[in-house]
């Protein structure tokens, strides 16, 4: 039975596209069978990938409650789910229970894959809430900066509300720290704070900052195949294994 | 008759906090007389200058239309017109021709100020609508990264369509690469390119990667009450000139 995590955080740019797809492509060399889905209209993980306009996406999985195993694109690494720009229209949507749709959809294919993980876009709107009503787990990125730190409170309550109202199983997974600079005081300082203040909750591997991962996207690939021996590359691998160990997977 | 700007794009992460309250800092430096206007729902500006729950915000000139000088916060360098939380339910809102209701509290107080500011969410809903509805016009923060360069097309393209549908006045004022890193072989390249695709509409000014940028904002200063000797108060100085220049003010 698969596991289903959302990558979110509705503070923007603190590394969810990057975590969805590296820590997809590290399970899927850890032997896992991995889905992606790009919940986010913005299309950055499809477009990391490579991906031009799909003509099947979420949209029409979410619109039309088209069959899911239309809209996925097979892979090396893992499969794909891409978004469209249709997809900001699905904030709109008026449909009873809307935010129960992906569950439902997921139904059919959980046992196919060992990991599905969504990448939210920087909002708490419909597909946010979505993606956490059809997930197992939430994995946080984090950057280590001021107003990064800031949103978590917000955030975590809203884990809470989706628990409470939409969806029992869903649990925090962790909290990962992202383009982390050990030389920047700064990056220290949050990062201690966060400890204090979330303990087990954070995870121990950290994201440490690396162009490579910023380059491999211009190059439409996941850093495993842009540069395998790379800081990137060990992270996201580290944060696999620490992921499969937190879930008594071997 | 003060200027209206929208500061925004709607990829997470790419300086749209930073630069709004630095570049109106800036602007108060030059002798203008210069209001914030935080448009997020996270309420990062807000943050960034360390004021915790205002008691008026945006949320009430929007769903109430309460008179928006009492919202007003006044300062030394700006006057800041906070966020709430609650402005997330504007979104919902289903008053008709909502996103005109902006537009139309400013007709009020826009002659008390030479600039006028507003911050925006990493989306393109309703908030960020409203702000260029109101705006004269809008100037976008762009990471030199691949994923903020790809989104800027769809971003352009909203700009066209609020201008034709809602707003005659709205101009592109430019586009300012912010966190901008020269030793970076990426950042070199995807500045080239966008200067290759955007040419006049690009600044001259680079806003450059600098920690004391995101630390002033953990002690909820601006930049030159910070550092005022560092590369980011230096930068934003730059910016606020030559907008000046562009706009024909002395
Ligand atoms: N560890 C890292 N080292 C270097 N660059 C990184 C790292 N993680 C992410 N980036 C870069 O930072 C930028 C923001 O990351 P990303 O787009 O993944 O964040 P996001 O949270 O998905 O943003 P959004 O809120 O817009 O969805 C991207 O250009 C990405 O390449
Ligand atoms: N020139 C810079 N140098 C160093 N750090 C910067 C710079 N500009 C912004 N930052 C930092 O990068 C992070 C993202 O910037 P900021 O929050 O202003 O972006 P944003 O576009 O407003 O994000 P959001 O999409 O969440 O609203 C912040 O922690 C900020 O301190
Ligand atoms: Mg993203
Ligand atoms: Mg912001």
């Amino acid at each position: 039975m698969g596991v289903v995590i959302s990558v979110a955080n509705h503070k923007g740019g603190v590394g969810k596209t990057t975590t969805t797809v590296n820590l997809g492509a590290a399970l899927g060399r850890l032997g896992m069978k991995v889905l992606l889905v790009d919940a986010d209209p913005q299309a950055n993980a499809t477009r990391a990938l490579g991906l031009k306009k799909p003509e099947k996406s979420l949209y029409q999985v979410l619109a039309f409650q088209d069959d899911i195993r239309t809209a996925i694109h097979g892979g090396d690494a893992f499969d794909l789910i891409p978004s469209s720009v249709h997809l900001a229209g699905f904030e709109k949507n008026n449909d009873v229970g809307k935010e129960f749709i992906l569950q439902e959809a997921f139904a059919d294919i959980k046992d196919h894959y060992d990991f599905i993980l969504i990448d939210c876009p920087p909002s708490l709107g419909a597909l946010t809430i979505s993606a956490l009503t059809a997930s197992d787990y939430a994995v946080i990125p984090l950057q280590s900066e001021f107003l990064a730190l800031q949103g978590m409170t917000d955030f975590i309550k809203i884990l809470r509300t989706v628990k409470t109202r939409m969806n029992k199983e869903l649990d925090l997974l962790g909290i990962v720290v992202t383009q982390f600079d050990h030389r920047k005081v700064l990056h220290r300082d949050i990062y201690e704070h966060a400890l204090q203040t979330y303990g087990d909750a954070m995870f121990g591997t950290m994201i440490r900052g690396n162009v490579a991962l910023a380059e491999s996207q211009s190059v439409g690939q996941h850093i495993f195949e842009y540069d395998h021996t790379c800081n990137g590359a060990t992270d996201y691998l580290d944060l696999a294994n620490e992921i499969l160990k937190r879930l008594n997977i071997s």
